[in-house]
């Protein structure tokens, strides 16, 4: 929408609403993550701004477009609205985002097929003209997250949208992520230089490999390269689709001496939340002994020159294929990441440690990584109904759990992938507190894109309401799975309990599960995570300032009203009461250009107001001029008529 | 453990997109998920 007075602010006001579903805070939280990753845009809580947006649980999902100035603003996420990308959509209206095919040249783009509109729903297919919505630019974007589906709003099963371009017919309506084309025109609006926690990725396609350089002190260099004796043959990034590119970076500790470290360092970079995630992809083709280890080098005034601090060695033995890797860090002053790789072992042979796709942001790390190899073919070979599960994880909140993955869908859920988490306990298992008390499991299935920033993965979370009851039972869901799961034999030999699975049959269609980089060298990877969400179901706390006392500019403290003073007086639009001088009255609340007034602030004023009365004024007073001059013009058109009759008498008899 | 307890499909098997979610809830909203405040009403 075209207009500075409806841009936010670039950090945005928030206030969850007591209604709101507890896994629905949890992803509008990761969903403000995705913002902070991608965008300038950032969310803190409410602390008295003039205006804020209020999310709450309404019977839908819905935003207004813009910022509206009203002080509080309210967005809804209901119930079945807490998909990531449903939140992330109703946010970017309240950015100021309409849907994408309204865009005023939409029709160059699509075919709306008006016979197939419910009826009374045409208004929803309006497009704005160019002077009340921009397209800022960018071309127009089937991917967007803002477009409607190829069957909104149909009235019966023909699409009411049909692209020009049939190649994306099936494209548009996605609800997984920004696409790159949300994003850019967002930076436009918002004017963005980068995204608040994101802080370096690359993919060693360019030879100044993004400002890395070799460490001092090290006997070996890592080198660029697109090819390894002893692998890999190809780089992750493009899996060496491309002649001419496709690089990464490798350490021939096949040809090193024992004993030789080679160091690869970062540019410098700087923290501002003091916890980090480092991702990368590490194909290991070097000796069994032969190490790579994960420091950071610091910089402070008494270290100058950075001072090493080791973080973990990466372990895992030689296979011949890319993984890809995740270590937390806790830096929170000027640093680098160094990969230290060291020949441990002897002799001379063909192979190395190669590293590519490195990644890091100020976010949390996922958890676990499951991957499937060979998926395509699992997908189209699975009969529907079947599932496999990853292993079963133990989160760091004590907890362990499963996904399972129906490739084929569930039962009457074909062409889709199916997925659900399950708890699980061994026979002897101690510590937990059953039923689960709110965790929030996060399914993802990666877009393995090299850039951190331009990935569409899609993920589904669950979180285990203690108080949830299994259908047609009083027992409860999320209960000790020795008491309400099945026992399981795990491929070696060990048994366990999986207690019943909470997810989605619909949680990915196969036509989007085969685009974008979600299945890559033929391996699919879900990355998953338990985190604690106990503390969403504490109300968020009020601005103090609508509690302290206020004083006002005439010295009188004011302070608020004992209870019973307050009760005979109702302040209406937000207004707060207050006792002045021993009596309530209300103090209204007041925006930029607007203000409510009145005993009970029941009038709204506002600038455009004081112009309207001028404006009425100065036309009444020229209304009166014209109307004054009007009878003059008459009067005096009268006399000079009456004068000229009396000239004109024919002297007939005058003398007689 | 004793007779299974049935899983839990949150979006109870339906793909449902944001404009059928409120379209179910009988918003009516305007394209869908749109609300506008009085001065856009009047101007709509």
């Amino acid at each position: 929408i075209i207009g500075d007075e409806y841009r936010w602010p670039k950090t945005i006001p928030y206030y969850m609403e007591d209604d709101l579903e507890i896994n629905a805070k949890g992803v509008i939280l990761k969903a403000f993550e995705q913002y902070r990753l991608k965008t300038c845009i950032d969310f803190k809580p409410w602390s008295g701004e003039a205006n804020y947006i209020s999310i709450f649980k309404g019977g839908g999902c819905f935003s207004s477009v813009g910022n509206r100035r009203v002080g509080k603003q309210s967005l809804s996420i209901g119930s079945n609205c807490d998909r990531i990308a449903t939140i992330e959509h109703e946010f970017l209206h309240a950015l100021g985002f309409w849907h994408e095919q309204s865009r005023a040249d939409r029709d160059d783009y699509v075919n709306i097929m008006w016979d197939r509109i419910s009826e009374g729903k045409e208004h929803n297919f309006n497009t704005y003209n160019d002077n009340t919505s921009s397209s800022l630019g960018v071309p127009y974007d089937y991917g967007s997250m803002m477009h409607y589906s190829k069957n909104a709003f149909r009235n019966g099963t023909e699409p009411t949208i049909v692209t020009k371009i049939p190649a994306f017919s099936d494209v548009i309506g996605q609800r997984m992520e920004f696409s790159d084309s949300d994003l850019l025109k967002l930076h436009r609006l918002y004017n963005c230089t980068q995204g608040s926690t994101f802080l370096d990725s690359c993919d060693f396609e360019r030879e100044n490999i993004c400002g890395m350089i070799q460490g001092q002190g090290d006997k070996a260099d890592w080198v660029r390269v697109a090819k390894a004796d002893g692998g890999p043959n190809t780089d992750y990034s493009n899996m060496g689709k491309c002649t001419g590119s496709g690089y990464f970076m490798h350490f021939s500790t096949g040809t090193a001496n024992t004993g030789d470290t080679a160091l690869l360092e970062s540019r410098l970079l700087y923290p501002k939340r003091g916890y980090q995630c480092l991702q990368f992809f590490y194909y290991n083709s070097a000796g069994p002994s032969d190490s790579l280890k994960i420091h950071v080098r610091e910089y402070d005034n008494a270290n100058p020159n950075g001072k090493l601090r080791f973080i973990k060695t990466i372990d895992g033995s030689p296979q011949d294929l890319w993984q890809l890797h995740h270590v937390s860090l806790d830096v929170k002053k000027k640093f680098r990441v160094v990969f230290q790789g060291t020949k441990e072992g002897s002799g001379t042979f063909a192979g190395g440690q190669s590293l590519d796709d490195i990644n890091l942001s100020e976010t949390t790390c996922p958890e676990f990584i499951w991957r499937v190899k060979n998926f395509s073919h699992v997908m189209e070979n699975t009969p529907t109904n079947t599932s496999i599960f990853s292993p079963p994880f133990t989160s760091k909140e004590g907890y362990t759990f499963q996904m399972e993955l129906y490739p084929s869908g569930k039962a009457g859920s074909p062409g889709e992938l199916s997925a659900y988490a399950h708890l699980v306990a061994r026979e002897g298992d101690t510590g937990q507190i059953w039923p689960c008390p709110w965790k929030q499991i996060t399914m993802m299935l990666m877009d393995q894109h090299p850039h951190i920033q331009k990935r569409m993965s899609n993920q589904r979370s669950v979180t285990t309401d203690p108080n949830m009851k299994a259908t047609d039972s009083d027992r409860f869901f999320w209960d000790d799975p020795r008491k309400v799961g099945v026992e399981v034999t795990h491929t070696d030999g060990s048994k366990y309990f999986r207690g019943p699975g909470s997810g989605t049959a619909v949680y990915l269609t196969h036509l989007r599960a085969k685009s974008r980089d979600f299945i890559k060298g033929g391996d699919a990877i879900f990355l998953l995570t338990m985190e604690d969400v106990s503390h969403l179901t504490v109300t968020q706390p009020l601005p103090s300032t609508t509690q302290q006392p206020v004083t006002t500019a005439v010295t009188t403290t004011v302070t608020t009203a004992p209870i019973n003073l307050c009760l005979s007086v109702q302040c209406l639009n937000n207004g707060v009461c207050m006792v002045d001088e021993g009596k309530a009255a209300c103090r209204c609340v007041v925006g930029d250009d607007w203000w409510y007034y009145g005993d009970s602030c029941q009038y709204k004023g506002s600038i455009m107001d004081k112009t309207t009365l001028a404006l009425a004024s100065s036309l009444s007073v020229l209304g009166v001029m014209l109307l004054v001059t009007a009878v003059s013009v008459i009067c005096l058109k009268k006399k000079y008529k009456k004068h000229a009759n009396n000239s004109s008498v024919v002297m007939e008899n005058i003398s007689a | 453990p004793t007779t299974n307890v049935l899983d839990y499909d949150v979006d109870s098997g339906r793909d449902l997109d944001i404009f059928d979610i409120n379209e179910e809830a009988g918003l009516n909203l305007v394209e869908g998920d749109i609300v506008l405040d009085e001065r856009q009403t009047r101007n709509s």
